[in-house]
């Protein structure tokens, strides 16, 4: 499967509601400095269910479009990872896509698939059946953060080969 | 739980070398892992070093920036090829690349996405996003009193490979 | 001890704001460093905050990289015009930027050199060292067991400026 | 006045006597990956009185040509910087130009100024006079160090103002 788009709702810059895509099998995000590059990354990585410190933020309501000025425009952030399977590159809504959501209401989150609400630990199953394991960390690179993968202590690697088996 | 973490680490120790060769574009390049405690890795820690093609082993930490890179996509890599997620997002991973290092990370990542995953890039660099199949372009919009984003989508596989013309 | 503290604060924070207004090259863009203890600032900490052009007042962190490298140059060029050293030394300050960004920080740069320091930059990116006065290439000699590295230097000045061409 | 050349023995990658320069007033060093760009400016750094801990090796025996694989190819290493005054730019040998010369011998370090052993101390002073602070940390920025000077804590901004006044 692959990441076919994504549906941003006043989620950091992204201000109202955005479909973002479509993502091919190489995809390059590129625009100006603070244009909003590492935000997207941020969506992708708060859908997957990220902690908030690797978020850039300090809690989750700063994530809502507006908060670090202090106007909030909403009281709500919302991300969906529409999620397909080979071959419908284009195929807009075929019954196979999965539609992971993540909302931000209040100061907690609610996670729902394909609409429904789910519990956390539903999400994340149903997340690692497709091999997706936040925890791992083996497919996300922060900006900034490549070469320090190749610099871990010799204990810190023993720690990601418990993480990955 | 011991046969797992055996499993796992001898899978990512014997293709990182592979995959070193083919990010270095050499075959005199070599990348190993080894367990500090033979006999039992998970209690221990484990070391990883790299020989950039033309030189001899030395520790990791003289390596340069660039150096340093290229060895972490290649564990990256392999670590992925044992527990392979279905897409990879990376930011800024060409930031210390030269020319050169760009244009086979690229071209790794081509290679691979046609067969084993997706890849999403953010760059700031032609010579590294000219290599993909769509461009998204972020642009803020101006006048708001915060970054407003907006996007505008741009499919390049309509357009002869820039490949072949850049080989 | 006080009243030098005092003389280095009140230079620095009344002229790095206009040290960055010409790096963003825009008279919107405000950087104001303040003390946290108005009275005796040597006894709290010192405050940074800037503000790009066309947004509101947001805290540092909140900075993009290339927000925060322009941001960090600031301060950097700011603290010298106190107490300026002779020359600067700058490895890859340019890896976070973007190519306007590159333009701006070259050309002020470029201008300072003719009247205020002397800079000695290592980059990776076209875009920035076509601005300066002379090239110094390294290259490693092949063949040895470890790196060798070998120089050439390349006089940029006999040649018409890139910058009327690049503008 | 302005930095004219470096003279190098041995030193990190490179091997032997070699002249770099002359430098202008804005020069750019350039090449690939691990050509020793970065190893240029820890000459700088050294010759300049920086700690062994900035220059990225454990102790100064490290400096020394081969010391990483085990092969050093001297006991010593030596970086000399010309220091000349403005106008003379390609002026040879005018007598107003400085040697400032650092030269690892065994485990200790020898400074000089103009082929004369001084102590450590006279030779900071010598710096100091042509606004050479190594403490201030005011003019050399590392590989991957440029964003962390916007970043720092305000406490360790007052610091900064500190070693500057
Ligand atoms: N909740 C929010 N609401 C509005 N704007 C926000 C919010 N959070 C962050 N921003 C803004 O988004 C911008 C940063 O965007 P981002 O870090 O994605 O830039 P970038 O495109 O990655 O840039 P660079 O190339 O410099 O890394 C900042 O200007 C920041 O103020
Ligand atoms: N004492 C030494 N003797 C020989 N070679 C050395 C010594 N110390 C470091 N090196 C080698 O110098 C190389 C690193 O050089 P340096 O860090 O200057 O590269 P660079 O040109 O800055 O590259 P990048 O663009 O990737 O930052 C390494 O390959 C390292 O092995
Ligand atoms: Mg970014
Ligand atoms: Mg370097």
């Amino acid at each position: 499967g692959f990441l076919k788009r994504l549906e941003l709702e006043n989620f950091k810059s992204y201000k109202g509601f955005q479909v973002i895509g479509p993502f091919k099998r190489f995809t390059a995000i590129i625009g100006p400095n603070g244009a909003g590059k590492s935000n997207l990354m941020d969506a992708i990585s708060f859908v997957l269910g990220e902690k908030t410190q690797h978020l850039r933020v300090r809690n989750l309501k700063d994530l809502i479009h507006g908060a670090p000025i202090g106007k909030p425009v909403a009281s709500r952030a919302k991300v969906t990872a529409v999620y397909g399977e080979e071959g419908d590159e284009e195929g807009e809504g075929r019954e196979e896509d999965i539609h992971f959501t993540r909302i931000i209401v209040g100061s907690g989150t609610e996670y729902r698939i394909n609409g429904k609400i789910v519990s956390p630990s539903d999400y994340q199953h149903k997340l690692e059946t497709l091999g997706i394991l936040i925890k791992a960390k083996n497919f996300l690179v922060f900006q900034g953060a490549v070469e320090s993968i190749a610099m871990k202590t010799p204990k810190e690697r023993t720690h990601l080969f418990e993480e990955i088996s | 739980r011991y046969d797992r973490f055996q499993d796992a680490f001898e899978h990512v120790s014997t293709i990182i070398d592979d995959i070193y060769k083919k990010l270095s574009n050499n075959t005199s390049a070599q990348a190993f892992l080894g367990p500090e405690n033979a006999e039992e890795p998970y209690l221990e820690g484990i070391s990883y070093n790299c020989i950039a093609p033309g030189k001899r082993f030395r520790p990791m930490d003289n390596l340069s920036g660039g150096e340093k890179t290229v060895a972490a996509l290649a564990l990256l890599f392999s670590i992925h090829s044992y527990q392979p997620a279905p897409f990879f997002v990376l930011d800024e991973i060409d930031a210390a690349l030269d020319n050169t290092n760009i244009n086979r990370v690229a071209r790794y990542i081509m290679q691979e996405t046609t067969t084993s995953f997706q890849c999403i890039v953010i760059s700031l660099k032609e010579e590294f996003y000219c290599h993909t199949d769509a461009l998204i372009g972020i642009y803020s919009e101006a006048g708001g009193e915060c970054t407003v984003s907006r996007t505008l989508t741009h499919d390049l596989t309509q357009y002869p490979s820039t490949i072949s013309a850049a080989s």
